[in-house]
C-alpha cells in the first residue's frame, strides 16, 4: 500500500559532492545514500532563486504558470490553485510532515506554508531560525557581527543550537511517531544550509584548510557575458565583512583570498549539512524504515562559487541552475535489505576514510526539478498526474513535468537512445 | 529531436547590473532570460518581458548566450554572436 517518502531539500546546495565527483568535500552520508540510489548528474532547477524554483517543482508547474519571479504572490491567489507533491500525498492517505524550509516561509506560501492543503499538521520551523541573518558571527575584534563567511561556537549561539540542528532532532522525532503509530508518512525536511550566511560549527574547517582551497577556474567575468545576463551578488555584499572590503559595483572582484575564503566555508557548511543528513537517515534505519521509505534528496538550485566573477545564484549559469538528485527506492534501485540490516549507517565526516567513494547508479540524462511530482507519484504507486494542456491556470491537478522513473531501469544505451542517436548536434541540427 | 531538455528562466529589471538585478520584484521586470539546456550546449536569449500580462516578446531580443559544453564546460566563451554557431540556433529558435 506504497511506500513512505522522506524528501529532503538542501538551500542552495550546488553538487559539491564526493558523489557528483568532487574530490575537495568531504560528504560520506550523502555518498552513502547516492551509493544507494538513482543519481541524476544532468538535473536543473527552472529558476535559480529559493521561492519561485520550490513553488515550481512543489506544484509541478514552470514559473511562466506559477507566475511566481520574486517572493511577494501567492499561486492560489494569484495564478491557479495548484495542487501540490504534499497535498497530493495527503489526498491520498499520507501522514504530510513539514520540517524546516521545504517551501519558502512569507506570502510565497501564504506565510503558512501551504497549510493546511498541502500538510497535516503545521509545519516545524527551528526556534533559532529567527537569528540567521543576526550579529552572531564573532570578528576578529571579538565584536558580533552579521558576517557572510561565519564559523560559529555553537554554545555560544542563541538556545546553544543551531537551526539544522534543531530540524533534525524533530525529524528523528516524527519518524519515531510515525512507526510507533504505524501511520504512512511523507516527510519533508528542509535544511538552511549552505544557504548564506555561510554559518556553520567553526570545527568543520579543520576539514578544510585554507591551503588546500583554490579559487574558482574562471573568477573573472566572461569578456562576451551580456550585461544583462551578470548578477551583481547584492545579497553578500550586505553582509558586514563583504560591505567592509568595499568592492566596486557591480564588476569589482572580491580579494582572492577572501574568495577562497568564501569557498572554504562553502565547503565546511556542505559537510555540516552532511552529518545532519547522516544523522537523519541513521534514525530511519533505527527505526526500521529504512525499508519501507523513499528517499529524495535534492536543492531548490546551485550557487556560484566565484565562478564568472559572480557569487549567489540568480542567473542561468549551470552553476547557479544544477542541482543534486537522487532516490532511494528499497527493491528498485538496491535489493531489499533484511530487518535490521543497516542500509545508512551514520559515517562522521571527520574520522571517516573516503578512500573510493562508493559508487551508485548515475545517470546523465538531462532532467528537470519540476519532473518531481510526477515521478514521486509513480514511484509511490499513485495515479500520475495528467500533462498539463498548454494554458493550465484552471487545472488543479496537471503537471508540466514528465516522470523520469523509465529512466532508473533503462540502461546507458536506451538512454542515449532517447537522444535520438544525436551523436553530432551541428549535422542532426 | 526529442532529446532531454531542461528549461530554466531569470527575469531582471534592465539590460545592465543595478542594486535589484538579482531579485526583481514582478512590478518591475522588463527583461526574462530563457535557457535550454541539453547535453551539449546551453542556449540563452534575454528577451522583452511584459509583467502586466506575463507576454515574453521573442522577437525582441536584448542579448543571447550560448555554450557548447564539450569544448567550453564551464561555459566562459559566449558564441552566440559568432556566425557559425549563432545563426544556426538562432534560426532554430
Amino acid at each position: 500500500d506504497g511506500m513512505n517518502v522522506l524528501i529532503i531539500v538542501v538551500d542552495d546546495l550546488r553538487p559539491v559532492l564526493g558523489c557528483y565527483g568532487d574530490n575537495l568535500v568531504k560528504s560520506p552520508n550523502i555518498d552513502q545514500l547516492a551509493s544507494r540510489s538513482i543519481m541524476f548528474t544532468n538535473a536543473y532547477a527552472q529558476q535559480a532563486v529559493c521561492a519561485p524554483s520550490r513553488v515550481s517543482f512543489l506544484t509541478g508547474r514552470r514559473p511562466d504558470t506559477t507566475r511566481l519571479y520574486d517572493f511577494y504572490s501567492y499561486w492560489r491567489v494569484h495564478s491557479g490553485n495548484y495542487s501540490t507533491i504534499p497535498q497530493y500525498f495527503k489526498e491520498n492517505g499520507y501522514m504530510t510532515l513539514s520540517v524546516g524550509k521545504v517551501f519558502h516561509p512569507g506570502i510565497s506560501s501564504n506565510y503558512s506554508d501551504d497549510y493546511p492543503y498541502s500538510w497535516s499538521m503545521p509545519p516545524f520551523h527551528p526556534s533559532t531560525e529567527k537569528y540567521e541573518n543576526d550579529k552572531t558571527c564573532r570578528g576578529k575584534d571579538g565584536k558580533l557581527y552579521a558576517n557572510l563567511v561565519c564559523p560559529v561556537d555553537v554554545t555560544e549561539m542563541p538556545g546553544s543550537t543551531l537551526p539544522d540542528i534543531q530540524s533534525t532532532e524533530e525529524a528523528i522525532r516524527l519518524l519515531n511517531v510515525m512507526k510507533t503509530n504505524k501511520q504512512k508518512f511523507f516527510l519533508a525536511v528542509g535544511y538552511h544550509k549552505p544557504h548564506i550566511p555561510l554559518r556553520y560549527p567553526q570545527e568543520f574547517l579543520k576539514l578544510y584548510p585554507l591551503e588546500n582551497i583554490t579559487l574558482a577556474p574562471d573568477p573573472w567575468v566572461p569578456e562576451k557575458l551580456p550585461s544583462v545576463a551578470y548578477n551583481p551578488w547584492m545579497d553578500i555584499r550586505q553582509r558586514d565583512d563583504v560591505k567592509a572590503l568595499n568592492v566596486s559595483f557591480p564588476y569589482g572582484l572580491l580579494p582572492y583570498n577572501f574568495q577562497r575564503q568564501i569557498r572554504q566555508s562553502y565547503y565546511a557548511a556542505v559537510s555540516y549539512l552532511d552529518m545532519q543528513v547522516g544523522l537523519l537517515l541513521n534514525a530511519l534505519d533505527d527505526a526500521g524504515l529504512s525499508n519501507s521509505t523513499i528517499v529524495v534528496f535534492t536543492a531548490d538550485h546551485g550557487w556560484s562559487l566565484g565562478e564568472h566573477g559572480e557569487w549567489a545564484k540568480y542567473s542561468n549559469f549551470d552553476v547557479a541552475t544544477r542541482v543534486p538528485l537522487m532516490f532511494y527506492v528499497p527493491g528498485m534501485t538496491t535489493s531489499s535489505v533484511t530487518q535490521g540490516e543497516r542500509v545508512f549507517p551514520y559515517l562522521d565526516p571527520f574520522s571517516h576514510i573516503l578512500d573510493l567513494v562508493p559508487q551508485g547508479q548515475s545517470k546523465n540524462v538531462v532532467v528537470e526539478l519540476v519532473s518531481l511530482f510526477p515521478t514521486l507519484a509513480e514511484l509511490a504507486g499513485l495515479q500520475v498526474p495528467p500533462v498539463c494542456p498548454e494554458t493550465s491556470f484552471h487545472v488543479a491537478l496537471c503537471t508540466e513535468g514528465a516522470s523520469i522513473v523509465r529512466y532508473f531501469d533503462a540502461s546507458e544505451e536506451k538512454v542515449e537512445e532517447e537522444k535520438d542517436g544525436c551523436d553530432d548536434t551541428y549535422r542532426c541540427v | 529531436n526529442g532529446e532531454p531538455v531542461a528549461f530554466s528562466q531569470y527575469p531582471r529589471p534592465a539590460d545592465t547590473p543595478q542594486w535589484n538585478s538579482d531579485k526583481p520584484r514582478l512590478k518591475d521586470i522588463r527583461i526574462m532570460g530563457y535557457s535550454v539546456r541539453t547535453i551539449d550546449y546551453r542556449y540563452t536569449v534575454w528577451v522583452r518581458f511584459n509583467p502586466d500580462n506575463f507576454s515574453a516578446d521573442f522577437k525582441d531580443v536584448h542579448a543571447g548566450e550560448l555554450y557548447m559544453m564539450e569544448t567550453d564546460p564551464n561555459q566562459d566563451c559566449n558564441i552566440y554572436n559568432n556566425t557559425s554557431h549563432g545563426v544556426f540556433f538562432k534560426k532554430i529558435f
